[in-house]
């Protein structure tokens, strides 16, 4: 097998297995500083590898990516497999890469629903859930993105298992949410929670499964508007800011708002540009643009983070 | 593997809380097997919704009957993946 990232092209959309084995060539070529972990597998079993960049030294404090958690956003993982490449290549040569990994550690999972995402490449585009089956039940799948122990049951998410936005029989009962839910648990030193989406240009912080403003409101609103900005700059791609109830529309348990009320205060989603036409099916030529103008974004969140420990 | 041929999404812009509700109600019928890719909250927000080619009368009269405005954001779902698996082919080779 090729061992390197070089001939690998990022802006095109690829398979799991493609991905996964550019995962492996990164951490092959900068083994110093990128390794690939298993923090668990998914309901068809299929591994959730998680890239970790770290500079060493044990009990860091460290920030949490992850994109695709709805398998048909397919720029999500294109766009984290790019950021990858982007952390790796410029730590040493750019001084705010070098600075933050001096400092934190970052994990990355790349493809959160492994087998969504499988799922959509072979038999259905649209396909957004995991693909855990229930007896009794016709319909497959639970959508992970309402899965979380955040209000679990509440306005909207479903409890119909048909339906795209089916929250599942109990929170944590996709494996896909308990690995997140554990790892983070037991690293317990996780600052920021950074999930990655696609749709409709959004930067949003909790809540979700309620329309009130977090304690850190004033905060996470500055940054996210500075992100914003950031992210701007290099494209011009308009990004609306707040709460997930005050710009998209109220839905419980969601990733963000758990990892909130469990303490991680900068926990912040992404939906990232869809030319306002195309929704996640976003043309292959346009994920290099989006993954540079998100990177602006998450430099910005992250050095906050760096800058400003609790 | 499931096709999209005549798939459509919708763009609706509801102009009042009464219409958020009809749209939310819409939501509920699942005979209709509607894909909501931005699911009705408040009239300041626009609704997506991808349409399968056999439920397209049925909602283009719900809508019109509510006198709910909407606009057509993808002409047919099928088309683009066909653009986009085309794509993923020349960028095999």
């Amino acid at each position: 097998r090729e061992r390197s990232n070089s001939n690998f092209n990022y802006g095109a959309y690829h398979s799991l297995e493609s991905i996964y084995t550019a995962m492996d060539d990164l951490a092959a070529e900068y083994h110093g500083l990128v390794s690939k972990l298993q923090i668990g597998e998914s309901y068809e079993k299929r591994p959730l590898y998680v890239l970790k960049f770290s500079t060493g030294g044990p009990d860091r404090p460290a920030i949490w990516l992850d994109a695709g958690i709805h398998a048909r956003e397919w720029v999500t993982q294109a766009t984290a497999l790019w950021t990858a490449q982007k952390i790796a290549s410029e730590y040493g040569t750019d001084p705010s890469i070098t600075s933050l990994l001096d400092t934190m550690d970052i994990f990355l999972l790349v493809v959160t629903n492994p087998d969504g995402y499988v799922y959509s490449h072979t038999k259905n585009r649209m396909w957004r859930k995991t693909r855990s089956k229930a007896a009794g039940s016709f319909c497959v799948g639970v959508d992970p993105n309402r899965n979380w122990d955040a209000g679990f049951g509440g306005p909207g998410s479903s409890d119909q298992r048909c339906s795209d936005s089916y929250r599942g029989p109990h929170a944590n009962s996709e494996v896909e949410v308990k690995s997140i839910v554990d790892f983070i648990k037991n690293h317990g030193n996780i600052k920021a929670f950074l999930t990655i989406h696609s749709y409709s240009q959004l930067l949003m912080y909790p809540y979700g499964y309620k329309c009130t403003e977090p304690a850190d409101y004033r905060e996470l609103d500055t940054v996210g508007k500075a992100a914003a900005n950031a992210l701007t700059s290099l494209h011009g791609t308009s990004f609306k800011v707040g709460t997930i109830c005050s710009t998209i529309y109220q839905a419980s348990g969601g990733s963000i708002d758990w990892s909130y009320d469990f303490g991680i205060k900068y926990s912040f989603a992404f939906e990232l540009r869809d030319t306002g036409r195309y929704g996640f099916l976003l043309p292959a030529d346009q994920i290099i643009p989006t993954a540079e103008e998100t990177w602006l974004g998450l430099k910005s969140i992250m050095e906050h983070v760096r800058d400003h420990p609790y | 593997m499931e096709t999209f041929s005549g798939d459509q999404v919708l763009r609706i812009r509801a102009s009042s809380d009464d219409q958020i509700d009809k749209l939310q109600l819409l939501e509920t019928l699942e005979h209709l097997q509607l894909d909501f890719w931005l699911h009705p909250s408040n009239p300041a927000l626009p609704v997506d919704i991808r349409v399968p080619f056999g439920s397209l009368q049925a909602v283009r009269a719900f809508l019109g009957y509510h006198d709910i405005k909407y606009s057509i954001l993808i002409e047919d779902v099928q088309g683009i993946l066909n653009e986009e698996k085309q794509e993923m082919i020349s960028n095999q080779r």
